[in-house]
């Protein structure tokens, strides 16, 4: 996270700390799924034979500390189909999702978020949190950080990938945030981490995209999954939940 | 004279029937049939010389050394002495049958054909006891001394009871060792009761009813046992057991009180000397049903179905439990409970008692925990448990707009489980809450 700040204890007790290839984020949904973003499992650039091991930690804001915690085991790891591992100018369903071996004892600490049920939560200049272990101005970070973004008018995105000469896919299962003016951003590391916005109307927080590609870090926009358009696939994989 | 062989039926013909029989002829035929039968014999045709007295051509019919008659002349006409329809019965088993006839046929110079005759017969049996009965006749056969059974062809003697039938099959003596008594009520007395009973009598009455029944006995007058002034009973004896346990032995001329034997099965030995006229004893013996005590429960929780006023060998009873509670028997947890009344007069089965269901300890909820509504830790029938989720991460699933509360409210019921109201059985779930961090984050400075 760029120029973010220091997470307490408790303010994003959904927040996950993976170590697959390398770090990642994700975050917790009902008491036994992390949500994450395909890529972390399997890289972009990456032969897609490797297999590295999924770990994941809950439930605390330091690395140190985290990580002392019991690691969760994964039962079950369900990329979206739409995801390309080999495209690498395309993070079209980005998204994946892992079924924690045992269901966790939810508390102060470790809490999940909700899911998005409408077209709002994508509103230009709403404000979300964005949290992740992921790297600041190039150094790795110890604690869970956050930072906090507007949704970005889809155009100006558009325009700021041409104008930076991008063929990335950005669509409609994407949305982006943040602006060139902005020092805060995600970053690498930070990617399966959601973006959170505090629902005023039913006082809950709620995920409605999750970190997954940039063009560099901060000072421009950050793009996120759609987690709408994936609400119908994330349910249909908790089937039975 | 010719014998037939012993059929049990058959003809008699006159010789060359039906042509004309011949003259100057004297035959006998000796009609037998098996011992235990008698003879009966009928004229289907009858054609013969008629004569005045029958003196020249006749049919003489004769039994047991008895003419039964002597005819002639034709069936229907008023000459001679046509047989008719007439049924001929020996008393013994034999029947003799003899034909005559003189040198002519003649009638006013003119010769004339008669046809001669065609009789019947048939062996009948002979109902030896009926014969017996009208003594006057002669006995054919042994006399039965006391009863005689008449079957087809022959008879059998038998004994009134405490008798014996003796090897000739006729003659009875008294033999009353083993008489047995099986009915539910009825009479035994002493031999010829109320004549003067046997001497040298050994006899043993025994009377065996179903288990269950008891027995009553009730002596009839005259009740008079040769007896002594001073000692007892030297001469003759009547004991009396129950179930082997001697109740008494009597005699004289005071009948004995009525007996509750409380017992199914009683033995009654009679002895008696050589000598006296006493006219006996006889009893009229019934039987009750054995009784068990009225059942009683040992708590206020148990039910005796459809009590009776009164139970008898045989009866039964349900016991139940109020609601919420079960029977036992000791430890022994009962689905049901039937105790039946035994031949003894005693329950098969003692009372069981009736414990409170217990429901146990309620299941532990995942993220929730419960609390007792009722007497914390006791799990007994109609007890109250809430359950509860672990707020504010976890919250109880509902549906059909019940709340929390109501979903969440647990009853021991009478079937020992642990029930809600709407979702029965099932525990509640705690679901995740989500988006609801309890230190969400904050910004103060602006």
């Amino acid at each position: 996270i760029i120029g973010g700040q220091k997470a307490k204890l408790g303010n994003f007790p959904w927040q996950a700390f993976t170590n697959i290839y390398g770090r990642g984020g994700g975050a917790l949904l009902g008491d036994r799924w992390i949500l994450t973003a395909a890529h972390t499992l399997y890289p972009k650039d990456h032969d897609a034979q490797s297999n590295a091991t999924v770990d994941v930690f809950l439930g605390h804001v330091s690395v140190e500390e985290i990580t002392k915690l019991a690691n969760h085991p994964v039962r079950r790891v369900s990329i979206h189909p739409d995801y390309r591992q080999d495209e690498s100018h395309n993070f079209e369903g980005d998204i994946a999702l892992l079924e924690l071996e045992n269901s966790v004892t939810l508390g102060p600490n470790l809490l999940p978020i909700c899911l998005p049920d409408n077209e709002t939560f994508y509103d230009r200049g709403l404000m979300g949190y964005v949290s992740g272990f992921g790297i600041m101005e190039e150094r790795l970070s110890y604690d869970l950080k956050f930072i906090r973004l507007p949704v970005a008018k889809r155009e100006a995105c558009e325009s700021w990938l041409r104008k930076n000469k991008r063929k990335d896919v950005f669509s409609q299962n994407m949305f982006c945030a943040g602006d060139p003016s902005l020092k805060q951003d995600a970053c690498q590391g930070d990617s399966g981490g959601v973006f959170a916005v505090k629902d005023e109307n039913s006082d809950r927080w709620v995920a409605t995209g999750i970190v997954s590609w940039g063009i560099g870090c901060s000072r421009g926009y950050g793009f996120y999954t759609k987690l709408l358009n994936y609400v119908d696939w994330i349910k249909k994989e908790m089937e039975g939940e | 004279s010719i014998p037939l062989s012993q059929k049990l039926f058959g003809e008699v013909t006159s010789p060359l029937y039906p042509k004309p029989y011949p003259n100057n002829l004297d035959k006998t035929t000796v009609i037998t049939v098996p011992t235990g039968f008698r003879v009966k014999l009928v004229f289907w045709q009858f054609d013969l010389e008629p004569s005045e007295g029958c003196l020249y051509d006749y049919v003489k019919i004769s039994a047991d050394k008895k003419t039964l008659g002597r005819f002639c002349g034709q069936l229907g006409s008023p000459l001679g002495n046509p047989p008719e329809a007439r049924e001929f019965v020996s008393q013994g088993n034999k029947m003799q049958l003899t034909f005559h006839t003189d040198f002519s046929n003649e009638e006013n110079g003119t010769i004339m054909f008669h046809k001669g005759f065609l009789a019947y017969y048939q062996a009948v049996d002979l109902d030896e006891c009926a014969s017996q009965l009208n003594s006057l006749e002669e006995n054919l056969q042994p006399q039965c001394q006391h009863l005689c059974h008449n079957y087809v062809g022959s008879y059998f003697c038998t004994c009134r009871p405490g008798y014996e039938l003796q090897k000739d099959g006729h003659s009875c003596q008294a033999e009353c060792s083993n008489e047995l008594f099986t009915e539910p009520s009825g009479y035994v007395s002493s031999l010829e009761y109320p004549q003067p009973y046997p001497p040298d009598l050994r006899c043993n009455y025994s009377i065996r009813v179903e288990r269950g029944l008891t027995l009553h006995l009730k002596f009839l007058e005259p009740f008079e046992i040769d007896d002594h002034q001073q000692v007892h009973c030297p001469y003759d004896q009547l004991q009396i057991y129950a179930n082997g346990r001697n109740i008494g032995e009597f005699c004289g001329k005071k009948r004995p009180t009525d007996f509750d034997t409380s017992s199914n099965a009683v033995d009654l030995l009679f002895f008696t000397d050589e000598s006296g006229d006493s006219r006996g004893w006889k009893l009229h013996y019934v039987t009750e049903v054995i009784k068990c005590p009225q059942p009683k429960t040992l708590d206020k929780f148990t039910i005796i179905q459809d009590v009776q006023p009164q139970y008898q060998f045989r009866d039964y009873f349900i016991a139940t439990c109020q609601q919420g509670y079960q029977l036992v028997e000791g430890n022994q947890v009962l689905l049901s409970f039937t105790a039946v009344c035994q031949d003894d007069g005693t329950w098969h089965r003692a009372m069981p008692r009736c414990r409170i269901k217990d429901c146990g300890p309620p299941r532990s909820l995942t993220n929730g925990a419960f609390n007792y509504t009722t007497t914390k830790g006791v799990n007994t029938y109609q007890a109250r448990i809430q359950y509860y989720c672990q707020e504010p991460y976890y919250k109880m699933h509902t549906r059909g707009g019940i709340s929390e509360i109501q979903r969440g409210a647990y009853t021991c019921t009478a079937q020992g489980i642990w029930k809600n109201e709407w979702e029965g059985e099932k525990i509640p779930r705690c679901l995740p809450v989500c988006g609801k961090p309890v230190n969400p984050v904050e910004q103060k400075q602006r």
